[in-house]
């Protein structure tokens, strides 16, 4: 099974 | 004071109807160069980015820098009183509380104006670094929303695989799976019915049906689409708007566990 990535692992908030 | 028109009102309801679903609230923040929108889903796992060239529009004036902050809703309202073939002005001035958008018939016998209240949202703005993508899919947009609405009545996710032969998608479910294979065209004439894959190395990603679908909701757009794909990192696809500027999604893969 697999789990739904989240964008703020691969993005830098600013 | 901040002001621009769009003689086809209709290309700004169809960036709506792409972000709306999505998006409940989104700053958009307009400078000179024009006008752009970064915004996550509730949910962290998508982002849309948009952005508008200030020459794309018919006029475009801004004096100061502004952020807009809307509710997706309300603006839908507004632009759902707007015929298909009228021009819209969007007015601001510098620190405003509203913004006014006009819209005028083609032989201008019907002019409308609503004037709506601007939010204060915490926006937070993120550095999306540059990514050498190992694939690079550029594909007829309709025939994407076509495999992701077939394939997502059979499962949740997507695996999009890309090779030098061509692109895989994949679902499976509880009844069964599906697949569909394009391969690479070779017809130069048609650039828009075109199949072009650029491929540094082979890549195999799964994502979510129901953020695919939502991206699809741009198909209105642009004839072509582009899925930039690399492992580990989110999925790019991306829609041109004709001589204004693009639409991009971000999706971030599903993870094995």
């Amino acid at each position: 099974s697999s789990t739904q990535g989240r964008l703020d692992s691969f993005f830098k908030v600013l | 004071m901040f002001e621009a028109r769009l003689v086809n009102s209709a290309t700004f309801k169809k960036i709506l109807d792409a972000i709306k679903d999505l998006l409940d609230q989104a700053s958009f923040d307009c400078s000179e160069s024009g006008i752009q929108l970064q915004a996550m889903d509730n949910s962290h796992v998508s982002l849309v980015s948009l952005n508008l060239k200030s020459d794309g529009f018919d006029k475009y004036r801004c004096d100061r820098s502004l952020t807009m902050g809307m509710n997706l809703a309300s603006l839908s309202k507004v632009f759902r009183c707007s015929g298909s073939d009228d021009t819209v002005t969007i007015k601001a001035q510098d620190d405003a509380d509203t913004v006014t958008f006009m819209f005028e018939s083609k032989k201008q016998e019907k002019i409308s104006d609503y004037e709506m209240k601007l939010m204060n949202l915490d926006q937070e703005h993120l550095g999306i670094p540059e990514t050498e993508f190992s694939c690079i899919i550029k594909m007829p947009s309709a025939e994407f929303a076509r495999i992701v609405r077939d394939l997502s009545q059979f499962g949740e996710s997507i695996v999009i695989s890309c090779t030098k032969e061509g692109v895989k998608f994949s679902t499976q479910g509880d009844i069964g799976t599906g697949n569909v294979k394009l391969a690479q065209t070779n017809n130069f004439d048609k650039e828009e019915e075109s199949v072009i894959i650029d491929m540094q190395e082979p890549v195999s990603l799964t994502f979510a049906c129901q953020y695919l679908n939502l991206f699809t909701k741009a198909t209105p757009l642009s004839n072509q689409v582009t899925l930039s794909m690399c492992d580990n990192v989110p999925l790019v696809v991306e829609y041109q708007i004709p001589d204004l500027g693009h639409l991009c999604y971000y999706l971030a893969p599903k993870i094995e566990e």
